[in-house]
């Protein structure tokens, strides 16, 4: 985060809202490490008199008035032995994320002197509740619902999740899009990592539409570990690589002519570095070469001093590694064996980690979950993308920086769509802060229309990774419109999705009925994006009903201005709403004509009155 | 293949809160009695009272089939464990 909220426009200048300090982030996720300058709660006012947690009693943690809850949830079976049992943060990653919500300004920051500078939260007056509910071994559903039904109880404002399951499931079969409604209910909005599992089509997870699904992307920041051979020439490797060997030249030895005989490995193996195949005694002291991505198990067992892979893999976003280590792609690392054969004694030297400037950001990244919605087909997810690519925040110092490493640190950088989430729900607060009364589907439609556009020039899978675009909190204030939804409008569209009339009354806790009247088709929902799917080549036309609310200026007209590309035919009716005082709701109808062939067909709707721009994706694709 | 009389976790969701003045861990428990042969008590590792209604607890495939039936429950279905992002 030290670069990551200024990315997105936070600086000093920017306004805060007065009561920022009363806003409680709930965090599901490893507990947190309470002595990171992160949570620091110098200057901060007696607890929000609405907080009815509470900070379960335990050896080795204790709150303040930034952390103002805490608790644990375990079961047999979730724990290891480093676990603590208690809030704090064996791991690292829940740290991570609360101090990316909601941690203070710490000046000075960096992973051994790597992406030096100011981190911070989304909201640092904000306060925190900590709900501990993943171990050594994972993050049960048990513990989830606990978390969940503590946190709404206690008063939380927002909920944040970075974790999931591999595999969507049907929303009342899933724990977190169960929590999820249930905090909805309350006017709780539950920020959702989208999950790891891009591109693959469909990857997406926690897609409830009561919940905020988040996808991961780059900032203008990229970490390059350039390689110099003794031959002068340096190459720009793609890793995060902590150490400094000062740029003296070391013994630089190709893997294949370091084969482990005695275990029987031939050159054509000891090549990818795999564990146990290559010979200590040749390799020790040296940086090693290898031509294949195997990890660095190899490498550091053989006793390497450091190692540079060739690597296929992708580019966008860097690991770090318990010894001096660099990838090179395929053409560069041609280059590399070309000098190492014709080299009598070759020599090299990696230099740690410089930052250089990412001139393609924002791009959502390989990793991150791309749609289509596998549960609801016709709700685009994820709903919006934010920073989750090489992420500095803070981190427990009961972890080590990698695996297989001895060097502890406050902070660390990682990736994923656990980084983005926490960014979302950050701006999330934000904007709660300067709208309390505001529901969660209010909240989510001012991030989603006031998000910046993304294109599929930089990914191909355009909406169904980007969604609405990139976060924009700062804009994400005053959004001129937003398209409202409460429990009715998610019980609508229950029964429209099949749902039982008993299962519905017992979920929404009153008479609710199901009728040709009130069922709500999955296009009525009153959701800021519009996606229709059918079989590739057929021709298909949706009609979508919305109301939208004014939030901005009382007097104000909005005019309709589509994009439509070729394939799609897009007419809304009327195209001019006038308003007349601020909450006043107007309603329009959006019609869907799409001639699909394979793929998908992308435009979108703006309600425009010359100040806001009110920005809606429309995608069509073949299902 | 998983034993059918070995017990794992399951929850048990059964929608929001009920109205009035009602013990929900009784609920709990009594549903429990009925399918359970033991001490109930014992299977019961969390019961979800505070903001919506259900519980959690370590039971048979039978016992959770069982439960499926009941008037009140919307659904039952096995833990997992999600992993970070």
């Amino acid at each position: 985060t030290s670069r990551t909220w200024e990315f997105m426009g936070f600086n000093k200048k920017m306004k805060t809202s007065i009561i920022e300090s009363d806003i409680i982030i709930g965090m599901l996720d490893t507990g947190v490490w309470p002595e990171s300058e992160s949570f620091n709660d110098t200057g901060f006012g007696p607890i929000p008199k609405k907080w009815k947690g509470t900070c379960q009693k335990s050896a080795n943690f204790t709150c303040n008035n930034k952390i103002i809850g805490a608790r644990y949830y375990l079961t047999d079976g979730d724990n290891g032995p480093e676990d603590f049992i208690s809030p704090r943060d064996a791991e690292g990653h829940g740290t991570h994320t609360t101090s990316t919500a909601a941690g203070g300004l710490v000046s000075q920051a960096s992973l051994f002197g790597i992406a030096k500078g100011t981190v911070r939260g989304g909201v640092p007056s904000s306060r925190i509740a900590v709900y501990k509910i993943c171990w050594s071994y994972g993050c049960s559903d048990e513990g989830i619902l606990a978390a969940f039904d503590d946190a709404i109880a206690d008063g939380v404002d927002i909920i944040s999740l970075s974790v999931g399951s591999f595999i969507p499931f049907d929303y009342f079969e899933d724990s977190i899009a169960i929590g999820a409604f249930h905090a909805m209910k309350k006017g709780i909005l539950t920020s959702n990592s989208a999950g790891n599992s891009g591109p693959t089509p469909g990857s997406v997870v926690n897609v409830s539409p009561w919940s905020l699904t988040v996808a991961a992307s780059t900032i203008d920041r990229k970490f390059v570990t350039k390689v110099k051979l003794g031959n002068g020439q340096i190459y720009e490797g793609a890793t995060i690589n902590t150490f400094d060997l000062k740029g003296k030249m070391y013994p630089f030895i190709y893997g294949g002519d370091a084969p482990n005989l005695t275990l029987g490995v031939a050159s054509e193996f000891s090549r990818y570095c795999f564990p146990g195949a290559l010979n200590a005694t040749l390799v020790k002291g040296k940086i090693v070469f290898c031509e294949y991505f195997t990890d660095y198990e190899g490498v550091l067992e053989a006793g390497a001093l450091g190692a540079v892979f060739q690597d296929t893999g992708n580019k966008d976003f860097q690991f770090s590694y318990p010894l001096p280590f660099s990838t090179l792609n395929v053409n560069d690392g041609r280059m590399i064996i070309n000098y190492l054969n014709t080299t009598e004694n070759p020599t090299a030297t990696i230099f740690k980690t410089s930052q250089d400037n990412n001139q393609f950001a924002p791009f959502v990244v390989s990793f991150s979950s791309r749609g289509p919605n596998p549960i609801t087909t016709d709700i685009l997810k994820p709903d919006l993308t934010a920073p989750g690519v090489d992420i500095l925040a803070a981190w427990s110092e009961a972890s080590t920086v990698t695996e297989d490493d001895t060097r502890r640190t406050r902070y660390n950088i990682i990736s994923g769509t656990s980084m983005s989430c926490p960014h979302a729900t950050g701006a999330a607060a934000y904007v709660k802060s300067f709208h309390p009364t505001w529901s969660p589907a209010a909240i989510r439609s001012a991030l989603m229309t006031t998000a910046i556009p993304m294109t599929s020039n930089n990914n191909i899978e355009g909406e169904h990774a980007y969604g609405a675009g990139h976060i924009n909190p700062l804009q994400a204030t005053d959004p001129g419109l937003v398209y409202d939804a409460g429990e009715i409008d998610y019980v609508k569209f229950l029964c429209g999705q099949g749902y039982t009339i008993a299962n519905i009354q017992l979920i929404s806790g009153n008479s609710s009925s199901c009728s040709e009247e009130t069922d709500g088709t999955v296009w009525d929902l009153n959701y800021p994006s519009f996606a229709l799917s059918s079989t590739p080549g057929k021709s298909i036309t949706r009609v979508f009903h919305r109301t939208v609310t004014n939030v901005g200026s009382a007097v104000s007209n909005y005019r309709a201005v589509v994009n439509a590309p070729p394939g799609l035919i897009i007419q809304v009716q009327p195209s001019v709403l006038s308003f007349e005082y601020v909450g006043q709701q107007q309603s329009f109808v959006v019609t869907v004509g799409a001639e699909l062939g394979n793929s998908m067909i992308s435009g979108s709707l703006i309600w425009d009155d010359g100040v806001h721009q009110v920005k809606s994706p429309i995608v069509a694709y073949a299902s | 293949a998983s034993d059918t009389n070995e017990r794992q976790v399951y929850i048990v969701y059964m929608g929001d809160l009920p109205k009035g003045d009602v013990s929900v861990s009784n609920i709990h428990i009594g549903m429990l009695e009925e399918i359970v042969s033991g001490v109930a008590s014992d299977v019961l590792l969390y019961s979800y009272r505070r903001s919506f209604n259900g519980f959690a607890a370590k039971l048979t495939e039978d016992e959770a089939n069982k439960l499926k039936g009941k008037e009140g429950v919307v659904s039952v279905f096995p833990s997992q464990k999600k992993q970070l992002h």
